[in-house]
């Protein structure tokens, strides 16, 4: 049995859009931890991963680990009839091979129920150490996604480049070249509005920017966003799920052939 | 424009 009740229900809502385009089928792993997701897109080529603590659910209950493979945009559709402001619910019986979504409105005068078929999703799990990256910048969510969409009309590629002057985002293309460069910047009257970098070595990079305007649509779920760089690593663009987890993307450099 | 390697490439399948 499997009953996990979610007061902020428009995170989830947020989630699904947030991978939706990325990742078409994926195993939900439910375990005494949370809530979880680890898929790849198509190419396996960027790879997503979801948590979501059972600490952050208003009730979590999961008698057994369970894996649920879900079409990410039948359930999106799903979830797109839940309101902003509505209470979520996911259940699923052992063995069953539905999920059902409550929502509930927030003064409970309205609850709705709809029944999802799972699916046998057949993924491919990598596992992923810690590790110490020679770059880390936190920067406003909003301000990454609109570099990564301006420098897209110009390039198909980003090079990132990490000094101790900052973090510089570059492009080029066919009409020409386009460089941004973000200063740290920590004395801003907000805290999630600051610049933050934290250099161990200079890190220069080259990513493809289809996957970086995809990641940013993560951006709806946290005001900032992590980009953790190393030469020898797949960056990971990490978007915080207050009090409940977060959102990460992998993506591998760029090389010569 | 360089080439995409896979993430296998880099993590472990488990």
């Amino acid at each position: 049995m499997l009953e996990l009740r979610l007061v902020q229900g428009s995170l989830l809502k947020k989630v699904l859009e947030a991978i939706k385009d990325l990742v078409t089928d994926a195993n939900f792993d439910c375990s005494a931890t949370g809530f979880s997701l680890q898929a790849m897109d198509s190419s396996h080529v960027a790879l997503v991963s979801l948590l979501l603590r059972s600490e952050g659910f208003e009730h979590y209950r999961c008698d057994r680990n369970i894996s649920m493979g879900m079409n990410l945009n039948n359930m999106a559709k799903m979830l797109k009839c839940a309101g902003n402001d509505d209470i979520i619910t996911l259940k699923a019986d052992d063995g069953s091979d539905t999920v059902t979504f409550m929502f509930e409105s927030p003064t409970q005068d309205k609850i709705s129920d709809f029944e999802m078929k799972l699916m046998d999703v057949d993924s491919e799990h990598l596992g992923i150490p810690e590790a110490e990256y020679h770059a880390i910048v936190r920067m406003p969510s909003t301000e990454f996604a609109r570099i990564c969409k301006d420098l897209s009309s110009i390039g198909d590629t980003v090079v990132i480049s990490v000094t101790k002057e900052g973090v510089k985002f570059s492009t080029s293309g066919d009409i020409g070249t386009a460089n941004v460069v973000c200063r740290q910047n920590t004395t801003v009257d907000k805290p999630e509005d600051a610049t933050i970098v934290e250099m161990n070595e200079p890190v220069s990079l080259t990513f493809a920017l289809r996957y970086f305007n995809s990641f940013t649509k993560g951006t709806p779920l946290s005001n900032t966003v992590t980009i953790s760089l190393s030469s020898e690593l797949p960056v990971v663009v990490e978007y915080k799920i207050a009090e409940m987890g977060h959102l990460r993307f992998y993506l591998a450099p760029k090389i010569e052939e | 424009e360089g080439f995409q390697p896979l993430l296998k490439n880099y993590y472990n399948s488990i």
